[in-house]
């Protein structure tokens, strides 16, 4: 199974250690440091490939992140090398598709990207508007509070709700987690929408509380815990993407982020 | 006593909370809002007057925010603003001294001013670096780490030691805490400066912890406390800015900042 997952956000809001936590792997290590590392003059988007095995399933994750993005004093169109990749790779799928022989196409088109949100508490910045509007109509995007440890239950409730308000305000399409056949299933999945856009925490570290191993953030005045729903919804978003969600996404990216480049350029 | 103290960072940093903490006043309330409320299309120096009462004495506190500053796309510049309002209070007492009456000159220069890091875990962003190389030589200036209950002790330690190696490296002249005459005091005063940059919690609520009634954070798993010298360095910043050095930051104003800027003036 084949993903590709973009992860965008300025330095220093956990995104390294947040995939480490999401795919138990340490994908970024010293060998092949976060995007805070390496920064270059100009935002490139960089590419790393890791090999997942999830309940015994092997995934071929490829993940995507943009070094140098919202870091500079001038932010202006730093946005546009990350435009640049996503349509570099449905302008490869197009060359693939119309070849005569097209038996097994490699889909390395972006399936995903995650959106990490400065906990800053009061709404979003210009960036993260400018960047959501630019790209919620070429990519799946899935908006993330980073570093929730934060702010507390009623901060994070009120930032959600004016991230929401904000977000329908600008008119931006965020990926939609589907309706279900299933109507248990249905009402399950309600409760997890409505905790969009996520709050995460991340942790490298494992500890032990109360005689259970847990991964978390150790501080004088107790320990965060990754994996406690009453902590963060870092469990929400690792069941929808790696559990429930990674074909739709798949599917939503395929038939209607491709179709929609590929319509523009036919007709163009 | 008089004293104008100047704030500056990135909306949502806790630089509001934080004022109303160190001086246990509303002076940001629903009224007069933190300045990510009035933020407009440039940044420009806004000022607000209150009057505390410390130990018994009676301090006429005016507080210079910058609502936008660092918040746009684009920040290119946006401490010019700054540097226009520090140089027009030295400007409007370098006329008040060369008037032939000059028996009690109001002082409304800006004797210090707070720098808010955002607690990346990574370093200083390229904005505090340009800031405070162009604001060093003009005002006391004293960095302060933002929403410190974001870090772990050991990732705060790390955090100062990094801050404090590029600031070493881009020769930013940082306020410095005076010798004492005392040795006693100055042993105690060394262990206060291995603190800076200052790592700052502030909080509008109090709650009771083991009997006690404390200003703090209420987390799921524990209560960050503002006034807790293992949870972060709230009191070493009160202590030294309203308690002890206060008179020598007015001095170093004049005696430094206001002179340089004289005889620049004097002698183009
Ligand atoms: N408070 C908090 N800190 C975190 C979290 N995840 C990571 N950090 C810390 O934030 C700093 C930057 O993390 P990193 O993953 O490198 O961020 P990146 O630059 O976005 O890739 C490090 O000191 C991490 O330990 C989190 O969920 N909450
Ligand atoms: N984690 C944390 N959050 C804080 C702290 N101080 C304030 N906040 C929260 O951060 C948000 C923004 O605070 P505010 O004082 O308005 O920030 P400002 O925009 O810099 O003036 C609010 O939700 C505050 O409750 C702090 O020390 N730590």
């Amino acid at each position: 199974f084949e993903f590709t997952l973009m992860v965008v956000g300025e330095s220093g809001l956990g995104k390294s250690t947040l995939i480490n936590s999401l795919f138990l792997s340490d994908l970024y290590s010293k060998e092949y440091p976060g995007p805070a590392f390496r920064i270059k003059k100009t935002v490139q988007v960089e590419t790393t490939k890791v090999l997942v095995k999830e309940n015994g399933v092997s995934l071929r994750l490829t993940i995507c992140d943009t070094p140098g993005f919202g870091d500079a004093v001038d932010n202006s169109d730093c946005w546009q090398p990350v435009i640049g990749h996503i349509e570099s790779k449905f302008e490869d799928y197009l060359n693939a598709e119309s070849m005569v022989s097209r038996t097994k196409i490699a889909d390395n088109r972006v399936h995903c990207c995650l959106y990490f949100i400065a906990p800053t508490g009061h709404g979003l910045k210009p960036l993260d508007i400018e960047f959501m509007k630019h790209l919620h109509d070429k990519v799946n995007i899935i908006p993330l509070i980073a570093k929730a440890d934060t702010m507390t239950p009623e901060e994070c409730l009120k930032f959600k709700q004016q991230i929401m308000r904000e977000i329908r305000e600008h008119q931006i399409q965020l990926y939609e987690f589907p309706e279900c056949d299933d109507e248990e299933e249905n009402r399950l999945n309600k409760k997890l929408k409505s905790r969009v856009p996520f709050a995460v925490v991340g942790s490298n570290t494992v500890m032990e509380v109360g005689g259970r191993r847990v991964r978390g953030r150790q501080y004088p005045w107790g320990i965060a815990e990754v994996e406690n729903i009453d902590h963060c919804d870092f469990t929400v978003l690792r069941d929808m993407l790696i559990r429930t969600h990674m074909q739709d996404l798949k599917d939503v990216t395929n038939n209607v982020h491709y179709e929609n480049y590929r319509s523009k350029k036919l007709s163009s």
